[in-house]
C-alpha cells in the first residue's frame, strides 16, 4: 500500500508538465506521508523534505533533465546518502580470531540471523563456532542446536547457566582451543527500558572486545527505532546494521533510523527464515523499494 | 467563533503528528482526524480554547475506536459460559514473526491458572527451530500440559488432537500456537486458514508487536481478511512502546484489544484499559 503511494507520487511527477514551487509543495506533502507510512521517523522526514524544498530550487540542473526527474533523483540520493551513503563495509579479518557480537530487541531475529551468518562465513571459506549466551529465552540453545547441526557449525552453550557472562567467557577459550576463525556471540533480547539488560551487554562487550557489534534490526520497527537504536549504540559499539524481515509487507523505514542513531551502515538483510535468507544490503535496492 | 476547515487546519496537523510519532498508522491517523474535524465543524469555542476542543473531541473520537460495544467482551466470562455446554472453549493465536505468540500463551495459561481455569496447549508451531522446545519449557514451568508432534507434522492435527484430549479430560481451555508468519506468504497463509478450518476455534487471537509501525495494520488487516480476528494483544509494551499499534488494530479489526505484555515474565499480562491508553496516546 505505502509502495502504491510513492509509485503513484512518482508517476504524479512524471506527468507534471514542470514543476513550480506550489507543484512542489504537493510532491513534498505526498513525499512526507509516504516515508511516514514506511516507518521513516518523523523528525529525519521533515529533515529530508525541508533538504529537498531548498535543493530543488536552488541547484543548477544538468542541461536536459527535466526538474522533475531532478526531484526524484534528489529524494533518491537523500534517502541513499541517509543510509551511510554507499560505504564500503568493514571485512572480517582471516589469520586471526574474529569476535561477532549479536545484539537486539526481543523477537528482532537475532538467533536466526547467527544461524544465517554462520552459513554466509562457512560458505566464504572461514571456520566458525557460535556461543549461545541467552540465558533468558526458554529453548534458546535447542533453536541455535537445531539451526546449526545442518551446517556442521559447532554450538557451545551452558543452557543451566544464568550467568551470560560466565558462559561467553568459557565459550570464547573452548573456540580460541579450537582454532576458529570467527565466533558469533548470540545474547538475548533487551530494549532501552531494562536498564540491567542493557548494562549487562555492555560489560559483555568489555570482557571479550569484540571486532564487530551487529545490532539486529526489525523490519517492521516503528517510530521507537532511533531511540532503541540510541540505547544500544550508548551501550556497546555497534559497528553494523543487519535488518530482518523484509520478505514481509514492512518497507523497514526503520532502518533509517536506527543508521541515523548509531552511524553504522547496514551491512546484510534478511529475507526469509531460511538459512540461506540473508542478502548484501544495497542502499539504492533498499531506496528503490522503499520508494515503491 | 466558530471552528470551519481553515482555523482547525494547523492543529490537526500537529495531533496527527503526534498520533504518527506514537506509532499509530499514517492511514489511520489522519482517518480518525477526518472524522474528527467532520464532527465538530461549526461548533463554538472560545478564542483561548480551540486546541483544547480539538483535542477533547479527538479524545472523544479514539475512545469511541478504543471502546466498541464488545469491551464488555471478558475473556474469562466467555471461557465459564463455554465450560456450562462441556466443550472446551478453543484459542487460535498467530501474527507475524516474533510478535510474541508464545510467550503471550504462557502468560494466558498462568493468568487461566489463577482463575481456576484448566488448559491445555497445542504446539502448532512444527516448522520453526526450537519452537517445541520454547513452548514445552514454558508449558513445565507453568505446569500445563502440551500436545506436541513431530517437527515438520501437520499443525492443524497437532491442534485436533490437543481438542480431543480436552474433550477426554473435559479440560476447560485449548490454545494453538501457531507458528509466525509473513502475511505476504500465501502458502503459510492457507496452511493457517486450514488449521482454523480443521479446529474451529471460538477466537482467533491477533497478537501485534506494539514496537512495530505503520507494518502492524497491514498485518491486522490481513489475517482480519483472510481468516478473522476476534480479538487481540499487543506486546512489548515495556520497551516504551507508544502504543499507537493497538489503535491501528482496533480500528481496522473493529475488535476489541483484550491485554498488553509488559515484560516476559508469566505475570507480564495486563488487561488493555482505553482511557489509560488514550492519555499515553495523546499525552
Ligand atoms: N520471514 C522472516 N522471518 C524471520 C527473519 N528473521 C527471523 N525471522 C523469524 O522471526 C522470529 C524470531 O526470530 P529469532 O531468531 O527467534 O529472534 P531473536 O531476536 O533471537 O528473539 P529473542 O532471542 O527472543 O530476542 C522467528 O520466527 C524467525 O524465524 C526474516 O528475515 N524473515
Ligand atoms: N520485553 C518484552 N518481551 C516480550 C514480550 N512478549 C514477548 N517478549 C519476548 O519476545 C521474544 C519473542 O517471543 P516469542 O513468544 O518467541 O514470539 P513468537 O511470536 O512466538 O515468535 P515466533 O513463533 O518465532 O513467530 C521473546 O524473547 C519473548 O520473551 C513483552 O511483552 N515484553
Ligand atoms: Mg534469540
Ligand atoms: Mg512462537
Amino acid at each position: 500500500k505505502f509502495g502504491k503511494s510513492l509509485d503513484n507520487m512518482i508517476r504524479k511527477i512524471r506527468k507534471l508538465p514542470r514543476i513550480d514551487k506550489d507543484a512542489l509543495k504537493l510532491v513534498i506533502q505526498d513525499f512526507q506521508r509516504a516515508l511516514l507510512s514506511a516507518d521513516v521517523n518523523v523528525e529525519i522526514c521533515l529533515a529530508v523534505t525541508e533538504n529537498i524544498k531548498k535543493k530543488a530550487f536552488n541547484e543548477k540542473i544538468a542541461t536536459g533533465i527535466a526538474r522533475k526527474d531532478f526531484v526524484i533523483k534528489l529524494i533518491h540520493d537523500e534517502l541513499v546518502t541517509l543510509l551511510g551513503g554507499n560505504q564500503n563495509v568493514r571485512k572480517l579479518k582471516s589469520n586471526r580470531l574474529n569476535i561477532i557480537l549479536m545484539v537486539g530487541i526481543q523477537g528482532s531475529g537475532k538467533t536466526t540471523t547467527v544461524g544465517k551468518l554462520s552459513h554466509y562465513y562457512r560458505s566464504k571459506g572461514f571456520k566458525v563456532g557460535v556461543v549461545s549466551a541467552d540465558t533468558w529465552r526458554p529453548g534458546a540453545y535447542q533453536q541455535l542446536d537445531q539451526l546449526l547441526t545442518p551446517l556442521r557449525v559447532p554450538l557451545f552453550g551452558e543452557p543451566e547457566e544464568k550467568n551470560a557472562l560466565k558462559i561467553v567467557k568459557k565459550g570464547i577459550r573452548h573456540f580460541t582451543n579450537e582454532n576458529v576463525d570467527i565466533i558469533i556471540v548470540d545474547t538475548a533480547g533487551r530494549h532501552k527500558e531494562e536498564k540491567n539488560l542493557m548494562n549487562e551487554v555492555q560489560k559483555m562487550e568489555k570482557m571479550i572486545k569484540p571486532d564487530e557489534v551487529i545490532l539486529v534490526i526489525d523490519g517492521t520497527l516503528g517510530q521507537q527505532a532511533y531511540s532503541q537504536a540510541k540505547a544500544f549504540s550508548e551501550a556497546t559499539h555497534v559497528g553494523s546494521i543487519i535488518v530482518t524481515k523484509l520478505d514481509g509487507s514492512a518497507k523497514g523505514g526503520g532502518a533509517l533510523s536506527a543508521v541515523a542513531a548509531t552511524n553504522a551502515p547496514i551491512k546484510f538483510i534478511g529475507v526469509g527464515e531460511r538459512i540461506e535468507a540473508l542478502e548484501d544490503f544495497i542502499p539504492s535496492k533498499f531506496v528503490g523499494n522503499l520508494l515503491g | 467563533r466558530t471552528l470551519n476547515e481553515s482555523n482547525m487546519e494547523k492543529t490537526f496537523e500537529e495531533l496527527e503528528m503526534t498520533l504518527i510519532r506514537n506509532d499509530v498508522a499514517v492511514d489511520v491517523a489522519s482517518e480518525i482526524c477526518e472524522i474528527t474535524k467532520r464532527n465538530i465543524v461549526g461548533e463554538k469555542v472560545g478564542i483561548f480554547s480551540l486546541k483544547k476542543s480539538l483535542l477533547d473531541a479527538l479524545r472523544v473520537a479514539i475512545q469511541e475506536i478504543l471502546s466498541m460495544d464488545d469491551i464488555s467482551f471478558s475473556l474469562l466470562d466467555r471461557i465459564q459460559e463455554k465450560k456450562k455446554t462441556n466443550q472446551p472453549y478453543v484459542i487460535l493465536v498467530l501474527g507475524v514473526n516474533g510478535t510474541g505468540k508464545t510467550t503471550t500463551i504462557a502468560r494466558l495459561c498462568k493468568l487461566f491458572k489463577d482463575h481456576k481455569i484448566s488448559t491445555i496447549v497445542a504446539a502448532s508451531d512444527t516448522f520453526r527451530a526450537g519452537a517445541i522446545e520454547q513452548l514445552s519449557i514454558h508449558m513445565e514451568n507453568v505446569g500445563i500440559r502440551v500436545v506436541k508432534g513431530q517437527y515438520n507434522s501437520d499443525p492443524a492435527s497437532v491442534g485436533y488432537d490437543a481438542i480431543d484430549s480436552a474433550m477426554a479430560k473435559g479440560i476447560d481451555v485449548v490454545i494453538i500456537d501457531t507458528a509466525g508468519r509473513q502475511i505476504t506468504n500465501k502458502n503459510l497463509m492457507e496452511e493457517l486458514k486450514k488449521i482454523k478450518r480443521v479446529n474451529n476455534p471460538d477466537l482467533t487471537l491477533f497478537v501485534g508487536d506494539s514496537l512495530a509501525g505503520n507494518d502492524v495494520l497491514n498485518q491486522a488487516e490481513a489475517f482480519n481478511s483472510s481468516l478473522g480476528i476476534d480479538a487481540s494483544i499487543i506486546t512489548k509494551v515495556d520497551a516504551d512502546a507508544k502504543g499507537g499499534a493497538a489503535l491501528s488494530i482496533a480500528h481496522i479489526t473493529k475488535r476489541p484489544i483484550l491485554y498488553i505484555g509488559i515484560g516476559q515474565g508469566y505475570d507480564d499480562l495486563k488487561p488493555f484499559d482505553p482511557e489509560w491508553f488514550v492519555e499515553k496516546l495523546l499525552g
